[in-house]
């Protein structure tokens, strides 16, 4: 699956 | 950045200040779990390493220095400040049923096995679970002030933004991530039983207690 680019989230 | 995300992080901020406000107010941090804003402490600062490493956007770095400011200074105002008020005999969960499986399974399953990774996967899998002995201490009471109650509603709700957040970025930018989904899902169901109480309760006025 494609990640989420270096965990942009909170 | 989405409207979503952005509403559930404006509710988990929310959900923070409305603990600090309740502890600082009352003076007293009685029905709070201590255990679970230890949890909540080890949360943020294994995921938020990347605090010095990755610069996202001074948002995201300021909410990170937040939340982990915020919930070291819940620890103190609940062990130390006002340790009088401190419910020991219903706080008694025990932390290490959850910490142990959750880094066992970070081990397990997680994107990449380098150790910034594996502290994000442990801090996403242990999320999703430290709720649970402040969940436990209120069923253990049987009751909680509405105040805790708006600040459990806050904190439930911003994981459940987040998941409609997921969708919408699956959809229109075509990103996922399986393991923050699964953990999400998990954490919000957790709290069904007391988003359940809270809108049938504490919404009409009513104290929330819990059948005993």
């Amino acid at each position: 699956n494609k990640r989420m680019q270096k965990h942009d989230e909170l | 950045m989405n409207v979503f995300r952005l509403s559930g992080d404006v509710s988990h901020l929310l959900a923070i200040l409305i603990l600090l406000m309740k502890i600082w107010k009352t003076r007293s941090c009685a029905g709070i779990s201590g255990k679970s804003q230890i949890l909540f402490a080890l949360v943020y600062t294994t995921r938020y390493l990347d605090l010095f490493t990755s610069f996202i956007s001074p948002y995201n770095t300021a909410m990170k220095v937040f939340f982990i400011a915020s919930s070291y200074a819940t620890i103190y105002l609940i062990y130390l400040k006002f340790k009088a008020t401190y419910d020991r005999n219903h706080d008694t969960f025990r932390m290490e049923f959850l910490v142990l499986p959750v880094l066992v399974l970070a081990f397990v399953v997680n994107h990449d096995f380098t150790p910034l990774e594996i502290l994000w996967t442990f801090s996403i899998y242990l999320e999703s679970v430290a709720i649970l002995p402040q969940l436990f201490m209120v069923s253990k009471t049987g009751q909680a002030e509405t105040i805790t109650s708006h600040y459990l509603f806050a904190l439930g709700m911003y994981r459940a933004l987040y998941i409609v957040n997921w969708v919408y970025r699956y959809y229109f930018e075509g990103f996922y991530d399986l393991i923050a989904i699964i953990a999400g899902v998990v954490q919000t169901v957790l709290y069904c039983d007391f988003f359940y109480l809270y809108v049938t309760k504490v919404l009409k006025g009513k104290q929330l207690t819990l059948p005993a």
